[in-house]
């Protein structure tokens, strides 16, 4: 929890 | 990476583009929600904050700058340079009703509760309901020039797009956002009624019934 989430699409 | 992603996010790309030269050769906005375009400045800004915490790849970082810088220069050709021909008095979506429920929503259902991915969440909310003042002004003049529905017709290509996407990326690499797909799912239906009607009436300058 709270680490940074990557959304890796646009 | 796969191909609907690809050709989703050039759909987006196109339709930001078409607008873009739209305004820009004809001189003006006439029959294009500023409304509209401010929301998706807004939407990008929120969403694109992580260029700065994290780099994925040289494409996606260089998609988001172009978004970014077009959505802007997209509003500033609307509110500053060709501001005359801005059609204000049939631009009259309320936006506070999108952005403080969308607000609302962000904080209670995301995927954590920081800063920035209530931002994102945000943002993906925004972003499936940013359209509307556009749909409410065409509905309201009762038309919408041939490259307007151009633009609307890739906005939402885009998003179908996203969806089978989605579709694959669960099938092959067992990634699923649920947020994402909701709101990409209610972004898609929007555009249903349009589609039909960009079809049936021959992609040209369609009346669209309100």
């Amino acid at each position: 929890k709270n680490a940074i989430l990557t959304h890796d699409e646009l | 990476m796969n191909i609907f992603r690809l050709t989703g996010d050039l759909s987006h790309l196109a339709a930001i583009v078409i607008l873009l030269l739209k305004i820009w050769k004809t001189r003006s906005c006439a029959g294009i929600s500023g409304k509209s375009q401010l929301l998706f400045a807004l939407v990008f800004t929120t969403r694109y904050l992580d260029l700065f915490t994290s780099f994925i790849s040289l494409y996606n970082t260089s998609m988001k700058l172009i978004y970014i810088a077009c959505s802007y220069a997209t509003v500033y050709l609307i509110y500053m340079k060709f501001k005359a021909t801005y059609d204000g008095n049939h631009d009259t979506f309320r936006v506070e009703f999108l952005v403080v429920p969308v607000g609302g929503l962000s904080f209670l259902v995301n995927h954590d509760f920081s800063p920035l991915e209530i931002l994102w969440t945000f943002s993906i909310y925004l972003e499936s309901v940013a359209i509307l003042p556009q749909l409410f002004m065409i509905s309201k003049t009762g038309e919408a020039e041939t490259i307007t529905t151009h633009y609307l017709f890739f906005q939402g290509l885009y998003r179908a797009l996203y969806l089978v996407n989605w579709i694959w990326r669960f099938y092959f690499e067992g990634f699923f956002d649920l947020i994402a797909v909701v709101a990409g799912v209610v972004q898609t239906i929007l555009y249903c009624d349009f589609f039909y009607l960009y079809i049936t009436k021959g992609m040209s300058g369609c009346a669209l019934p309100a």
